[in-house]
């Protein structure tokens, strides 16, 4: 990958086809390309170049998740079917009570077959207390109720799953609008992260994902899943480059440490590897 | 959109008998862009853009088109061709084993039940086999799809071996005509889970081995299904997801690079929502 044998003008398409194939999409790999071609930089400094370029794209700040001071965090997970939301609710959870925290998860996928017990499972791996109510429930009711026992014993973060949806799905937007308002009305300034959970192996459609969610429902941030496959994830610079959308976690396994904070220098330098 | 680029760049040409290479080279640029787009692979790109560039130069633009039309039937008539010809359909009405396998998350246990659903329709007798014994639930949601559809599931086991085996004698007693074994989300570089494949494969000996793909997969889908097909061996993969605004690209790369057919298209969560593919559907999909 990125390996520069061309020493003349085709090392511009090595380093286009080196970009698309982490999936950054065409337009964005067309653009920094230009960027680089019209400063006056040498073959032999093109690498550090890329780097640099990428990284200021990525940005320097962001990637830390928000804890408002004096009230229940509460993260809304959000995503498209399949993208890991349920899986990195149990590794987050589990990080965060090591870290000294107070857990409670929400299971507001009140829909798709077993996802109440598969989340119900994940809560009992890592000692963390599970809000649920019975299949087929209001979603919105659940996150409400999470929020509320939040605010009664004093905990200091609410994780909610929620279903999965895809964008183009109107009504399904439309109730994670409200699940969304309800919080806000119940604790003002939550969801203190709106994140949107999206698979490694995605392509374009990624940054459509985003562009949709971060319109109809609004994104904090995003948790890059399956990262331990042989996907790149460079969907999210093409996310950083339009929307300035951080990653503020990934997801590197199916076990409940799976689950590491953003570095922009690491995922830059396994681009390169 | 592809076919209006195309007509921007033609509607600057003014009649022409036969499509040049400048024509030809011009339409092709804008291709490349609305394949990588749509996320078909960046090396299958250029072999299909090869493939087509040959194809259309010095052609004969007929009576009934314009140059653009002309160009994008030659786009779409190829596409078709490579996406399709002719696809040997999973036979519902009497395939006996099936096995499901593909990454985390793409649809396996979801289209399982579909698959079961087909035949439950054809008055057959189906069971689903639960092979994955690691994630949280995974066995209660194919009971519970089962139960929507009355088709009995079998789970008994501690290991994806150990379900498969006691199933193929379940299947015996019971007189299920087919048997469909849901298996679990893998990498394709996990070595150990894929020699598990392997030798459920062995096993089962299956009609059919089925790759589900997710229908939003990127560039990697040439690396994924090629393993897959190296390692494993597939007989014909099912696209997922494909009720999103995902291109679908992935269909193109995986049908080029592996020459095994595309299926099936789920097109929604809902246990009837599994479609025949149509390559000229997703042709058009593609092409955007
Ligand atoms: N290898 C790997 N697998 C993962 C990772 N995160 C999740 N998975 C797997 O991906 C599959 C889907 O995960 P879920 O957590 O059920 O995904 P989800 O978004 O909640 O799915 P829905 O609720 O059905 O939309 C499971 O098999 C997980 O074990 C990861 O970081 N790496
Ligand atoms: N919109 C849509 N969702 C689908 C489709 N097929 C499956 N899903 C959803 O995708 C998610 C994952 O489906 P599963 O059947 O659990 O996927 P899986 O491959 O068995 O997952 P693992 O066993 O964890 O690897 C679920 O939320 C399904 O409802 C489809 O065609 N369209
Ligand atoms: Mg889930
Ligand atoms: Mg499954």
């Amino acid at each position: 990958f990125f390996k520069f044998f061309a020493k003349d003008e085709s090392v511009w398409d090595e380093v286009e086809e080196a970009f698309i194939n982490t999936d950054v999409g065409i337009e964005t790999a067309l653009r920094i390309i230009d960027e680089l071609r019209n400063s006056s930089i040498k073959p032999e400094g093109l690498r550090i170049a890329l780097k640099e370029k990428i990284s200021s794209i990525l940005g320097t700040q962001g990637f830390c998740l928000n804890f408002p001071s004096n009230m229940p965090a509460i993260f809304l997970f959000i995503g498209v079917n399949g993208s890991g939301k349920t899986t990195t609710i149990g590794k987050l959870a589990f990080k965060l009570k090591n870290e000294g925290k107070s857990v409670l998860i929400a299971a507001a996928d009140t829909y798709r077959a077993a996802a109440i017990p598969q989340l119900e499972e994940w809560a009992r791996r890592c000692g963390v207390e599970i809000l649920k109510q019975q299949e087929g429930a209001d979603p919105g009711a659940v996150a409400y109720d999470a929020l509320d026992a939040a605010i009664a014993r004093n905990i200091d973060v609410v994780l909610i799953d929620t279903a999965g949806r895809l964008h183009t799905k109107h009504h399904l937007v439309r109730e994670m609008k409200k699940i969304r308002e309800i919080c806000e009305k119940k604790i003002p300034g939550a969801p203190h992260e709106i994140l949107l959970v999206l698979d490694a192996v995605s392509g374009q459609n990624g940054l459509i994902q985003a562009q949709n969610f971060l319109e109809s429902v609004g994104i904090s941030g995003i948790v890059l899943t399956k990262l331990d496959g042989t996907a790149k994830g460079g969907i999210i610079i093409s996310i950083a480059d339009k929307l300035k959308l951080p990653v503020k976690l990934i997801g590197v396994g199916e076990g409940l440490e799976d689950i590491g904070e953003f570095n922009p220098v690491e995922f830059v330098e396994a681009l390169f590897e | 959109v592809f076919s209006t680029k195309i007509q921007g760049i033609f509607n600057k040409l003014r009649k022409k008998g036969l499509l040049s290479k400048d024509d030809v080279t011009a339409t092709m640029r804008e291709l490349r862009v609305a394949l990588l787009e749509a996320d078909v692979n960046f090396k299958v790109a250029k072999e299909f853009i090869g493939k087509i560039s040959e194809k259309a130069v010095g052609v004969e633009i007929l009576k009934s088109l314009n140059p653009a039309q002309h160009v994008i039937k030659i786009v779409k008539d190829e596409l078709v061709e490579v996406l399709g010809g002719d696809i040997p359909q999973v036979r519902i009405e009497s395939v006996k084993s099936i096995l499901m396998l593909g990454l985390q998350g793409c649809g396996k246990t979801t289209t399982s039940a579909k698959l079961a659903y087909k035949m439950i329709q054809r008055k057959r007798h189906p069971l689903l086999v639960g092979a994955d014994p690691y994630r949280p639930a995974a066995k209660e949601q194919l009971q519970i799809l089962g139960k929507k559809i009355s088709v009995p599931v079998f789970i008994d086991g501690k290991t994806a071996i150990e379900t498969l085996n006691g199933s193929l004698e379940y299947a015996k007693e019971h007189k299920c005509d087919c048997i469909i074994v849901d298996s679990a989300g893998r990498l394709h570089v996990d070595n150990e889970l894929m020699d598990e494949l392997k030798v459920l494969k062995q096993r089962l000996n299956p009609e059919e081995c089925l790759l589900i793909v997710d229908g939003m997969t990127g560039q990697e889908a040439v690396n994924i299904a090629s393993t897959f097909e190296k390692e494993i061996g597939i007989s014909g993969v099912i696209l997922t997801k494909l009720d999103g605004d995902a291109r679908g690209g992935a269909a193109l790369s995986i049908k080029m690079v592996t020459g095994k057919p595309i299926k099936f298209m789920g097109v929604g969560e809902n246990i009837e929502q599994l479609e025949p593919f149509y390559p000229d559907r997703m042709a058009q999909r593609i092409l955007g």
